[in-house]
């Protein structure tokens, strides 16, 4: 059941890998089934989040941002800092997708301080990069300027010129 | 800002080229 349970989670890698997002979500499921069934809470984590990519490339993006919080919520139970950050990142993404820019910003935000925590600058950079698109979309020019000019030193000191 | 103005976020976009291509590996 174990190895059952792994192979479903590669079948689901494979199929996103190919484009299939139906045949990777109908896997993924599966892989999180037997996850459950172990009380494997990083194999649960995996398939959440696996799930939450799969949805968004199906435009399901309600769907998506309910798999992420629970990647969120399992990270959290998990103490994984870096993989608490990834979750808000997509969160944030997610919403700025759904247009609701609020929740993206507060998402981002999370993001923006693990990383800074973590002292991961090039996270931190895109945490700015997305928040100064959030609030241009909102009209907070001077809250986008500002994260636009932190965006702009980030990427001068780790070299990323696009 | 309509749904297709959304996707044309250009960090959203960069998002969505990387996680085009990565997985949670067993």
């Amino acid at each position: 059941r174990a190895a059952q349970g792994r192979t479903y989670g590669n079948l689901g890698n494979t199929h996103y890998l190919l484009g299939n997002f139906r045949c990777a979500v109908a896997s993924h499921e599966q892989r999180l089934l037997i996850a459950k069934e172990f009380g494997d809470r990083s194999a649960e984590r995996r398939a959440y989040c696996n799930l939450g990519n799969a949805y968004i490339f199906l435009g399901e993006f309600e769907v998506a941002s309910e798999h992420y919080k629970r990647t969120l919520q399992l990270a959290r139970q998990l103490k994984d800092r870096a993989v608490e950050a990834q979750a808000c990142y997509s969160l944030g993404n997610t919403y700025t997708l759904l247009q609701d820019y609020e929740r993206a910003i507060d998402y981002h935000l999370k993001h923006l301080i693990i990383a800074q925590d973590l002292n991961d600058r090039i996270g931190e950079g895109r945490a700015c990069w997305s928040l100064g698109n959030a609030h241009t979309a909102l009209g907070n020019h001077d809250q986008a300027m500002h994260f636009a000019e932190k965006h702009l030193e980030i990427s001068k000191e780790t070299g990323d010129r696009s | 800002m309509s749904r297709v103005k959304a996707l044309q976020v250009d960090s959203v976009q960069r998002w969505m080229e990387d996680l085009r291509h990565m997985t949670e590996v067993e």
